[in-house]
């Protein structure tokens, strides 16, 4: 049953079997199943080889393949964990496993800051966190002056950096986060729950048999 | 108010910092 599309799939490259994927992340077979069906879509919007370029992945967030954006470039970097400037299957859905609600959420912390370490020191720094500020008022309408921006980063810097040595570290993130628990809220898509039902199609072609 | 909240609760709360398009239709 589902031969010869089983043979296709695995000569796509980076293509991992959804029971590894499952074993190995929060998604059941069923869903890594749902999320080929979306990666699929993704990996073929501009260049058809099934990896996800990143114009591809730009070109899924915003409409738009040239629209460079901080946020996107730095996760479409934490995706890529082999660092080959693409996005494959596997990477994908253990990446988008982080942000499953029922992923651990000290992989959603630990995620978050590796995110924001924009310069990947292993710390957060202020300029860093100031870049990041400076970034997202650009995206958005929000105007706000110098001065008020240096308030607001040195306000954080200053409730986060308990040690006062100029850079947040991991374990004084996962404090911040714990007095702050809504700052990971961006790290769960609830929708990851319900992947089986945005994709559809795939439910009366699943190859896998959740019991095995 | 923007100004009362932490940097972090600035960003997190971006729109541009969202995955949720990856998954429209």
């Amino acid at each position: 049953m589902g031969c010869v599309s089983s043979k296709r799939r695995k000569q796509e490259p980076g293509y991992e079997e959804p029971t590894v994927l499952a074993a190995e992340t929060p998604f059941t077979v069923s869903e890594v199943e749902a999320l080929h069906e979306l990666f699929k879509k993704l990996s073929n919007a501009i260049i058809a080889d099934g990896l996800i370029h990143r114009e591809e992945f730009q070109l899924a967030l915003f409409r738009n393949r040239n629209r460079r954006n901080l946020f996107a470039d730095r996760i479409f970097d934490l995706f890529d964990v082999k660092r080959n400037g693409v996005i494959e299957f596997g990477e994908f859905v253990r990446s988008l496993g982080v942000f499953h609600p029922n992923a651990p959420v000290a992989d959603k912390i630990a995620f978050a800051f590796r995110l924001y370490d924009l310069r990947q020191t292993g710390f957060i720094e202020r300029e860093e966190l100031k870049e990041m500020v400076l970034a997202l008022l650009h995206e958005s309408d929000l105007a706000l002056s110098e001065d008020v921006v240096e308030t607001i980063v040195d306000k954080t810097f200053g409730e986060a950096d308990t040690q006062g040595d100029g850079k947040i570290d991991p374990e004084e993130w996962k404090e911040f986060v714990s007095k702050h628990p809504s700052l990971i809220k961006n790290m769960t898509l609830p929708y990851l729950k319900d992947i089986t039902l945005a994709f559809p199609s795939f439910v009366v072609r699943s190859e896998v048999d959740e019991s095995d | 108010k923007p100004v009362s909240m932490n940097a972090f609760e600035l960003i997190s709360r971006s729109q541009s910092f969202s995955l949720d398009n990856l998954f429209e239709k």
